[in-house]
């Protein structure tokens, strides 16, 4: 799949 | 696949301070770089989302307490959802959640 993380991550 | 739409009202502490216990990543395509929004990456054992039991990983997150997220970059969506966390979230005691999941194949 062409799908990749961006990097950026928060906690909610 | 086939995508489902899924709305949780997930209640918070009483404190709500702890917030829901999920952390969430952006997406982005391979090829262009294009933002593909917003998905769970982690539920924090033990947190509201956890205790709820309804919110799976890689969810996506399509709106947060009425705000949709389609539209936005991945950036602003995030702002969004920190926004709409600290404000709404603890004045109501819970959060609203629109979530978009795979269907598996039958």
């Amino acid at each position: 799949r062409n799908l990749e993380e961006d990097g950026t991550v928060i906690t909610l | 696949g086939t995508r489902e739409f899924l709305t949780f009202e997930i209640p918070l502490s009483d404190s709500g301070s702890a917030g829901l216990g999920v952390s969430v990543k952006g997406n982005r395509s391979k090829e262009n770089h294009a933002d593909l929004g917003i998905f769970v990456k982690s539920i924090i054992h033990g947190g509201a989302a956890c205790e709820d039991g309804r919110l799976r990983i890689n969810d996506q997150l399509i709106a947060v307490n009425g705000e949709s997220l389609l539209g936005k970059t991945n950036q602003d969506a995030m702002e969004t959802l920190r926004k709409s966390m600290s404000t709404e979230g603890n004045k109501r005691g819970m959060i609203q959640l629109i979530v978009a999941r795979r269907v598996a194949k039958r």
